[in-house]
């Protein structure tokens, strides 16, 4: 019968793209923002 | 007709190598660059607990509802992701500046006693992020040249 | 070979001390720092001649696998990766920099050179240390050095789009049959929401759409051994769910591309892989709205969009081999004479080089497609669009006809399932091998080919979503019109549960 698609983590009826938070393909959910590399001020580096 | 069929010999190879790739795979953090803080670490929690993202939590109007010092946390713990670049959002829409040369959090206490084209002297709260809590800074003058 | 003395030391230390400069606070000021480091990678001889780098990032890529078998990755990959970026970042940094800031070229033939250096190592560790390959640097370095080169700067944004050609030949040449041992890894680097984003949403469509169709391709070609049986091994499942929750993410996000390239994706998915074709056969274009299928007295040569030509990026025609077969067939078409060629079909059909099946199965899909499109040229030519009337009685419906009859079980079953896998959203070919498949149903000869025509919608129709509009369409025209008297056949009420899955299906038409 195949799998079930809707239990693999993924939010079909989404309206925004999947792909930007893809948490990868054996992952079962997105990408949480704290795991998204994203471009800030570089001021905001304060490591 | 296209029951199963015996593995060829190069896919029997290719088989095994699978299996063996199977015990050591490859982990979400591994594609995620080091954070100095807070590596990812998946750890079980009770099953009670939350197990997904709440829905919804990877937006502005999410982040807006935290509370102030849960932004800083965010911002100071998580820096070079979304989460702080979306915490970093929240806390200008609750008015506080991000001032690019001390590289600090502001927030107007009160009404400035002096305001020019350059700056602004007033009593600002600041947020000690050693301390972890707002402090006052009395005459401080915010220039708006490193206004972000 | 004659490596100058002390090179490897030279080497060492070179990657020792700009790994230190990288973690210290110097990266305050990355461009001071790097500049400072390139100076020392001059005085040390490494940047005198193509040799010397060459033998330098062999060295470098060598000692970062060495760290990683050294310690235990499941426990210390953090420790890895504090060595494998910096060098990352090295080598982002030498490919920017590299030559003048216009001229790509040299940028290009270093990250070349760099990448194939990266796979010849992985493949001779894959071959020597076999099940105890570690896969964790190489996934390192893929993936770090892809997202330093896809950071946002103007230099790098010039070659972004040979930087993605570099890394998806790369992907290519490491394809899962040619390294299985780094499988998984090879499909979190080509699903990376970042990597994704580049090659299927900013990249010319032409050229990221086509390189991405080939690494799906190289991804079906070696799960397809495995997926021949109903029960899948633990390690072959986590790769095809993780194959289905990529194909989800472009079936939600890029449906265009999974409806220009499905064809060649049937020609490579196993026919038993169902659901998997389901999903790929079930992707329309995001601007069409698709008509319930379930709508009473639906007309569906009525619909605005049913006569469209759809987008197919393969040459199916240039897949009719040999040469001599295809003059055959285009005569055929043409004057639907000499009648012996339909006796000749089926041989060239079981000339298959896919040891384990006795059928070429891409010819098969090429020659049906191609003569179903030869058709729908004829039909438009006419200022006609494809109806049960003027399909048949011609040279085209006989070919279709003839592989109906002439073929075994198993040659069918592919026959009807290469006709099956263009019934997708409302466009031509859809409308026409619909068309085409009911009055194969409706002419047959035998019973059992009504009955392996109706196996062959069922078991698309049985699988859990999506199903393919077209097939639904199909199959409601089967069950609904009274002219197929579908209900009469005895395979209808072969089983309780069959009669009741068939009534279940009627109920939810009607």
């Amino acid at each position: 019968m195949g799998q079930d698609l809707t239990a693999l983590g993924l939010n079909l009826n989404s309206m925004e793209n999947l792909y930007q938070s893809f948490g990868g393909p054996f992952s079962d959910g997105p990408a949480r923002p704290q795991d998204i590399d994203y471009p800030v001020p570089s001021e905001y580096l304060i490591n | 007709p296209l029951g199963p069929t015996p593995l060829q010999k190069d896919h029997q190879v290719q088989f095994q190598m699978m299996e063996a790739a199977y015990y050591h795979l490859p982990s979400p953090s591994d594609s995620e660059r080091l954070r100095p803080y807070l590596q990812r670490q998946a750890i079980a929690t009770p099953p009670h607990f939350p197990q997904t993202q709440l829905p919804h939590s990877d937006t502005i109007d999410f982040f807006q509802r935290l509370a102030t010092e849960t932004l800083f946390f965010v911002f100071y713990y998580m820096e070079g992701t979304k989460a702080q670049y979306l915490a970093a959002k929240a806390l200008k829409k609750q008015s506080w500046r991000f001032h690019t040369k001390y590289m600090m959090w502001f927030q107007r206490h009160e009404e400035p006693k002096i305001i020019n084209e350059e700056f602004e002297q007033g009593t600002y709260i600041y947020f000690d992020y050693e301390k972890w809590g707002q402090r006052k800074k009395e005459g401080f003058t915010f220039e708006y040249k490193y206004l972000e | 070979i004659d490596e100058p003395p002390g090179f490897l030391e030279r080497s060492e230390y070179l990657l020792k001390d700009w790994i230190t400069i990288f973690h210290t606070h110097a990266t305050r000021d990355p461009i001071k720092s790097f500049s400072n480091f390139v100076n020392k990678m001059n005085i040390y001889g490494i940047l005198k001649g193509d040799e010397a780098l060459t033998r330098f990032f062999r060295h470098a890529t060598q000692m970062c696998i060495d760290v990683t078998y050294r310690n235990d990755p499941t426990i210390n990959n953090t420790k890895i990766f504090k060595y494998i970026d910096p060098y990352v970042r090295l080598i982002a940094l030498l490919v920017k920099h590299s030559g003048e800031t216009s001229n790509s070229t040299t940028k290009l033939n270093l990250l070349n050179k760099i990448l194939g250096i990266v796979i010849g190592i992985l493949l001779k560790d894959q071959e020597v240390h076999k099940q105890n390959f570690q896969q964790l640097a190489y996934h390192r370095i893929f993936i770090m050095l892809f997202l330093e080169l896809s950071s946002s700067d103007p230099v790098l944004e010039n070659i972004m789009t040979n930087v993605l050609t570099a890394f998806c030949h790369a992907y290519h040449i490491l394809r899962p049959s040619i390294a299985p041992g780094f499988c998984y890894s090879w499909l979190e680097l080509i699903s990376h929401r970042v990597f994704l984003q580049r090659i299927l949403a900013t990249a010319p469509q032409a050229k990221g759409w086509s390189m991405y169709s080939q690494l799906l391709v190289d991804l079906f070609k070696y799960l397809a051994p495995f997926l021949r049986n109903a029960e899948l091994a633990k390690s072959v499942t986590l790769l095809y769910k993780g194959t289905l929750r990529v194909l989800l993410v472009l079936l939600h996000d890029f449906p265009e591309f999974l409806c220009d390239y499905h064809f060649g994706f049937c020609d490579v998915i196993p026919p038993n892989c169902i659901q998997m074709r389901n999903l790929i056969l079930s992707a329309y274009p995001r601007n069409m709205r698709l008509p319930d299928p379930f709508t009473p007295n639906l007309k569906v040569d009525m619909l605005s969009d049913i006569n469209t030509q759809p987008r197919i990026h393969s040459n199916y025609a240039a897949a009719i081999q040999p040469p001599n077969f295809k003059k055959d067939l285009d005569l055929y078409l043409k004057q639907r004479s000499p009648v012996t060629f339909l006796s000749e079909i089926r041989g060239h059909l079981q000339i298959s080089n896919e040891p384990g099946s006795r059928y070429n199965v891409p010819l098969m899909n090429a020659l049906v497609l191609y003569v179903g499109t030869q058709a729908i040229n004829q039909i438009r030519a006419k200022n006609q669009n494809p109806t049960m009337t003027n399909i048949i009685h011609n040279a085209h419906m006989d070919i279709l006809q003839n592989l109906a009859v002439d073929l075994d079980n198993e040659g069918r079953y592919l026959f009807l399932n290469a006709i099956a896998n263009q019934l997708r959203y409302p466009n031509i070919h859809t409308h026409y091998f619909s068309c085409a498949l009911l009055y194969l149903f409706d002419e047959a000869n035998t019973e059992a080919i009504q009955e392996q025509i109706t196996r062959v919608l069922l078991e698309r129709l049985i699988v859990n979503r999506p199903h393919p509009w077209g097939l639904l369409i199909t199959f409601i025209e089967l069950i609904k019109n009274p002219s197929y008297k579908f209900w009469d056949h005895d395979f209808v009420h072969c089983a309780p549960e069959i009669e009741k899955l068939f009534e279940s299906v009627a109920r939810s038409c009607m």
